[in-house]
């Protein structure tokens, strides 16, 4: 028997959103921990980790860890019926091929039930190991989907270059080239404006800018986006949520062959 | 040219 009960379906809502283009099918699984969901694209060059941990929810019973195989795609279409204030309760019986979306408006006047049949997902669970990055840069995340959006309409791929004074965003296309410098500054008005830097090496990777532009959809969960970078890792582009976990998106470099 | 890596050249199965 497996109960979640979110008062925020719009952070659910928001998690589906950001995912559903990056990954088709996926298994949610579901442990004392939390909810977790570990996916690749369909090219195996991004992956992406979701955690929302058991303490964040309202009521978590989850009796005995349970995979539930789910389209993305179509849960997104059942969680968008929810208002983002409604209460979400997710609820499965234990060997059931279905997953049932009840969603209750804040004034109980209004329940709804969407059942979703769940499907067999034969996927590969990667070991990622705790890494010490060469660079670390906290920024807006606002200000990241911006530079990603904008570096997308000019080149194909994005070299970011973390140095102890900033980070560059950097690109190339047949119309021309294009730089943004982002200086470490935390003389900000709002603490999520601020562009902090840790590094213990300069890194300079390259990355395809539609997976950058692809996970940059997680923005409405954070005000700030962590950048984690090494020479022999994945990029990892962290959205985390207050209190109740995060959304982590790697990604693998380009490197000339 | 670049070579685009994919996250099973770092990452293993469990």
């Amino acid at each position: 028997m497996l109960e979640l009960r979110l008062t925020q379906a719009g952070l659910l809502k928001k998690v589906l959103e950001s995912i559903k283009d990056l990954v088709t099918d996926a298994n949610f699984d579901c442990s004392a921990t939390g909810f977790s969901l570990q996916a690749m694209d369909s090219s195996h060059v991004a992956l992406v980790a979701l955690l929302l941990r058991s303490d964040g929810f309202e009521h978590y019973r989850c009796d005995h860890n349970i995979s539930m195989g789910m389209n993305l795609g179509n849960m997104a279409k059942m969680l968008r019926c929810a208002s983002d204030d409604d209460t979400v309760t997710i609820k499965a019986d234990d060997g059931s091929d279905t997953v049932t979306f009840m969603f209750e408006s804040p004034s109980q006047d209004k329940i709804s039930d969407y059942e979703m049949k769940l499907m067999d997902i034969d996927s590969e669970h990667l070991g990622i190991p705790e890494a010490e990055y060469q660079a670390i840069v906290r920024m807006s995340a606002s200000e990241f989907a911006r530079i990603c959006k904008d570096l997308g309409t000019i080149g194909d791929t994005v070299i970011i270059s973390v140095t102890k004074e900033g980070v560059q965003f950097s690109t190339k296309g047949d119309i021309g080239t294009a730089n943004i410098i982002c200086r470490k500054n935390t003389a900000v008005d709002k603490k999520e404006e601020a562009t902090v830097i840790e590094m213990a090496e300069p890194v300079s990777l390259t990355f395809a800018s539609r997976y950058l532009i692809a996970f940059t959809k997680a923005t409405p969960l954070a005000g700030q986006v962590t950048i984690s970078m090494s020479y022999d890792m994945p990029i990892v582009v962290e959205y985390k949520m207050e209190t109740m976990g995060y959304m982590r998106f790697y990604l693998a470099p380009k490197i000339e062959e | 040219s670049c070579l685009q890596k994919k996250i099973l050249d770092y990452f293993e199965g469990d």
